[in-house]
């Protein structure tokens, strides 16, 4: 899984 | 995903409908700034370059591809549509957004998460994102009278980030290591922008009037 530190966000 | 965050997007997404619908249904643009929506297209496109290469989930890859083509599908129709184009206001669409893209650009050099080109682009478009209403707010004042679609289009542009900053409160509580500065100052400042207006957006609902910019 991408780390939290991953653009997730839009 | 967390309910802000779904709220923002959606809000966003309703945003880009409106617009979408203001210039199909009416067939003009008239009162909607060409250069706010061609520098929403250098956000999406500067932000969006890992489209490709990092899978997210589909809806993740689904929104990006929709903020990508409208608002490419949007530049095009206000420059090229034969029709749309006509209602362009060129004469007060002059904000000189060449400057906001260097200063963007060379904040993003200096001020990033990651030396790497995606991670430079990326805090680009943050930057951008944050200025990038500001063509269309001054146009708003020069034309005087908006029409709702136009002021709900903005309204919701504005309101959708405001929910991105209540998820990224909600993710900075929830989630250990989780911290998103460049974000979340960019998109304080990006909200702030937007006060004003959200001010005679509001007296002109309390009121039930037409929605007036001071000069």
């Amino acid at each position: 899984a991408k780390t939290d530190s991953a653009k997730d966000e839009l | 995903m967390n309910i802000f965050r779904l709220a923002g997007d959606m809000t966003h997404l309703i945003s880009v409908l409106v617009l979408l619908l203001k210039i199909y249904a009416t067939k003009s643009c008239s009162g909607i700034s060409l250069k706010t929506q061609e520098l929403y297209a250098m956000v999406f496109l500067a932000r969006y370059l890992d489209l490709f290469s990092d899978f997210i989930s589909l809806y993740n890859t689904v929104m990006k591809l929709v903020f990508i083509g409208s608002s490419l599908a949007i530049v095009w129709c206000m420059r090229y549509h034969r029709v749309v184009r006509r209602s362009y206001d060129r004469e007060l669409d002059t904000f000189r957004y060449w400057i906001l893209v260097g200063a963007c650009f060379t904040l993003a050099l200096v001020l990033h998460e990651k030396f790497s080109f995606q991670e430079v682009f990326w805090a680009f478009s943050i930057y951008l994102e944050a200025v990038a209403i500001l063509p269309q707010l001054v146009l708003l004042q020069r034309s005087g009278n908006v029409d709702n679609l136009t002021g709900q289009y903005v309204f919701f542009l504005g309101a959708y980030r405001a929910f991105y900053i209540l998820n990224w409160i909600y993710r900075y509580l929830t989630e250990p290591r989780f911290t998103r500065w460049i974000s979340c100052v960019s998109g304080l400042v990006q909200t702030a922008l937007y006060a004003d207006f959200f001010y005679y957006y509001f007296i002109s609902w309390k009121n039930n009037a037409k929605l007036q910019l001071p000069a």
